[in-house]
């Protein structure tokens, strides 16, 4: 029913705020809008994304970051409307920067507490971030092994310094 | 409702037994290009009930069955076991522990069992009605995905907000 | 004409085996084909890539990372061809594992001789790579600004110990 | 022929006036989502030549001006000006250096120079035939180039086999 879809699209617009905000900073413009609110079932959903003081005219002018980082915004969204048992992400942290790979394993960690989180990554700092974590391997050409895997030695810090 | 573990046999790269534990509250999987991590998501989406050859990356369903290397001749078929953690009774049966096996022979012929019984596969789907389980879930979320989000081909954004209203 | 459009797919073909093996392994199975032969100006290319003693029916069922590989050994067999006075990446090594970033920077510094190239990334083996490394920044709300970096201290080791 | 230096002014993020330096082999740019590493890869194109807005990520070519923040107004113009060693007299100009200017205002015009002379589009394209270098070159790479290798839309990689021919 119509009633139905705009109190979900509401309350989906109001986590949309919020998750945008603690993954991007706490003055930074967002918003879902029904592109076409006279006719709400048919209508698609627009995302109005303005990192920073940024003005960009659509999502298309963001970097991949800050698509991506968007994007995964809107689905916790849906999370918090609707907590999934368990999540799985693949891969998602690939385009994202070092600082925005910490605010994402926080989220995750926060959320935890309430599902399961499979998260599939080759970025250390996530690596790092997670209880526990399993190595699959090719075992012999083609065929693929498991094994659990203990993360005792690991240094990652990076000093980048300004020479100019 | 938590997993409990995974099993595999037979489904894509993993042609020998595998059981994959899921006790934690964040699991990292990890390893190489090509190793078979994303072949795990598509073991649980497969397992969930997945009817879209294209949602596991296949041409054609008999393609998720391990097709042989050099070495290893192709599986006779694919199984694939989840494990779910029942003690809380969310799941309406009587059981600790619920299992949803699906398997798919050489032949083209599959089953799905439930606690090692033969069911049919619209029996898994109602079990998980309400829970939000499912293999079409805005909750296994990789490239693809965020990439339909951002392009919002076929009102991808207003389905999944139905999807979870 | 139709002669030298054959003549520069044989040469890329032979490229392609030879850069395919050498991201890959020696041993893998690899080829590009003309997929129809008898009107080689209007068939496409079909790419055949089997790594590691794998038997994929087609490149859709390769990983990401793989894919990933495949392309770039697909680009580097027409730079091979036809060399570019520079060249630009821009996060191609997103998808890659640790061994396969160190593979291409490998190939990277190989052809740097010949040609300029200038990488975008985040990664940090990548970043240990380069002749010198530039940050950009957002030097006020939405204006980017530029600045030499230094790598002087990094450490990204990462020991995994097989626990079972 | 190698590049010297970019400089940019007013184009997209780049409001300020910025120089980048590229005098080594391999130069990395790092930097966090958003600083405006992809846009650099952008100005290059645009000064080369790119006349799809598209392949700037824009809907429209007036786009790629400084279009401002809360704290600075907009720019009047977009100005990109790449710099090339010609101490090899690879380019058939008189100079040791070589460098081209692309410029477009908010009035919708546009402007070519070369070496600080106005010139036309097609020039700065005769200036570059056969070197290999132009704005669709298959050697600026980032990830839709790598999707569109893997789909083979529109026969992309035939295309690229006769580009390079
Ligand atoms: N039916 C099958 N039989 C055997 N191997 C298969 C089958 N289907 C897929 N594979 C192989 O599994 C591999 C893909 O594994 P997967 O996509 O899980 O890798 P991945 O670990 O996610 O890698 P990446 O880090 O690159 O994403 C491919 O090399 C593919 O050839
Ligand atoms: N005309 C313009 N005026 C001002 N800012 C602009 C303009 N066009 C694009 N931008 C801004 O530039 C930023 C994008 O920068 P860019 O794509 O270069 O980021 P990036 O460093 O590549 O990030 P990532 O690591 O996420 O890929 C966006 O936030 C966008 O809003
Ligand atoms: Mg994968
Ligand atoms: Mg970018």
């Amino acid at each position: 029913s119509t009633t139905k879809y705009l109190e979900a699209f509401e309350e989906v617009r109001e986590n949309f705020k919020m998750v945008f905000r603690s993954l991007f900073t706490e003055d930074d413009d967002c918003d879902l809008v029904i592109t076409n609110p006279g006719s709400p079932l048919e209508s698609d959903i627009g995302i109005i994304a303005k990192p920073k003081g940024k003005r960009p005219q659509s999502l298309s002018q963001l970097s991949g970051g800050e698509k991506t980082l968007t994007a995964i915004a809107f689905l916790f969204s849906l999370y918090l409307l609707k907590p999934a048992p368990f999540c799985i992400f693949d891969e998602l942290d690939a385009p994202l920067d070092d600082t925005n790979v910490e605010k994402l394993n926080k989220i995750i960690r926060k959320f935890s507490k309430e599902s399961q989180f499979i998260i599939i990554t080759h970025n250390k700092a996530t690596m790092a971030a997670v209880d526990v974590m399993y190595g699959v391997y090719m075992e012999q050409q083609g065929i693929s092994g498991l094994s659990q895997v203990d993360f005792r030695s690991f240094e990652h810090d990076l000093v980048l310094e300004r020479v100019s | 409702m938590r997993f409990s573990r995974l099993e595999i046999k037979g489904f894509k790269s993993f042609a020998n037994d595998t059981v994959i534990h899921f006790n934690e509250n964040v699991t990292g999987i990890v390893g190489p290009n090509g190793s078979g991590k994303s072949n795990i998501v598509d073991a649980i989406r497969w397992v969930l009930g997945e009817q879209k050859s294209a949602e596991l990356r296949l041409d054609k369903m008999s393609s998720v069955i391990f097709n042989g290397t050099k070495n290893k001749k192709p599986a006779g078929m694919a199984q694939v076991s989840l494990i779910f953690d029942n003690t809380k009774n969310i799941l309406p049966v009587d059981y600790n522990e619920v299992k949803i096996t699906r398997i798919l022979y050489q032949s083209g012929e599959s089953e799905y069992r439930l606690n090692n019984v033969t069911c049919r596969l619209k029996d898994i789907y109602s079990l998980f009605a309400d829970t939000g389980v499912g293999s079409n879930t805005y909750a296994i979320i990789g490239f693809g995905m965020v990439e339909d989000l951002l392009n919002n081909k076929d009102n991808y954004r207003r389905m999944m907000i139905e999807q979870a209203a």
